[in-house]
């Protein structure tokens, strides 16, 4: 029932900072509320397009970077190694994908992703920064993975922000490959 | 749109074509 009233503060002049923003429509800065902005904003489920995705393209992908191992850079193959590795231990293959596009792309994973706490680089709950300040945070023990790629890759539509340059490549990838987002006139 | 995502894109379908 607020959306409109969401977009309008959004896209207001002079802009409302994300802070600002998160006082006057608190739960816009809920998961829940948050992923309903996007598929009225967009027309997209945005986490089940990605589960899907990653799922029919994920292991194809995968299989592509394995099948011609030699063309690759070191970095690459170092990942790629990696994640044979951890094949077995239950390991979410959003987060190789991501990796290994990222590497591939020569973007550092830091332009994505800070660990919070590098003692215990295990635990799975995520935040979400904008403009340098926590905005998000996982409350849900379930929310996995893709549920943090998807309010990250949410929040550049509803709040208009660019992609960072140290990322933009990854950004695009996921925009185009994963999520299917392909504006006319830009092939 | 990113040159090295045109490229990989290109690549991966035509690759997932023929695989």
């Amino acid at each position: 029932l607020t959306y409109a009233s969401q977009r309008s503060a959004i896209n207001s002049r002079p802009s409302l900072s994300v802070d600002e923003l998160k006082r006057e429509w608190p739960f816009l800065f809920m998961k829940k509320f948050l992923m309903q902005h996007f598929t009225s904003l967009t027309g997209i489920e945005l986490y089940e397009r990605l589960r899907e995705c990653i799922a029919g393209k994920g292991r194809r992908v995968l299989q592509f970077f394995k099948t011609q191992l030699l063309r690759w850079t070191k970095e690459v193959k170092t990942v790629l190694a990696d994640i044979e590795r951890l094949q077995g231990e239950n390991m979410d293959s959003t987060i190789a994908v991501i990796l290994l596009m990222m590497t591939f792309f020569k973007e550092k994973d830091d332009a994505i992703f800070l660990l919070a706490d590098r003692f215990h680089p295990d635990i799975k709950k995520w935040m979400l920064c904008v403009e340098g300040k926590v905005v998000i945070q996982s409350v849900n023990p379930q929310d996995d993975f893709t549920s943090a790629l998807a309010v990250f890759f949410a929040s550049f539509y509803i709040f208009n922000l660019e992609y960072q340059a140290e990322a933009a490549s990854t950004l695009e990838f996921i925009q185009r490959f994963l999520v299917r987002i392909n504006p006319e006139n830009t092939k | 749109l990113n040159s090295h995502v045109a490229s990989f894109i290109k690549e991966f379908t035509n690759y997932d074509w023929l695989n």
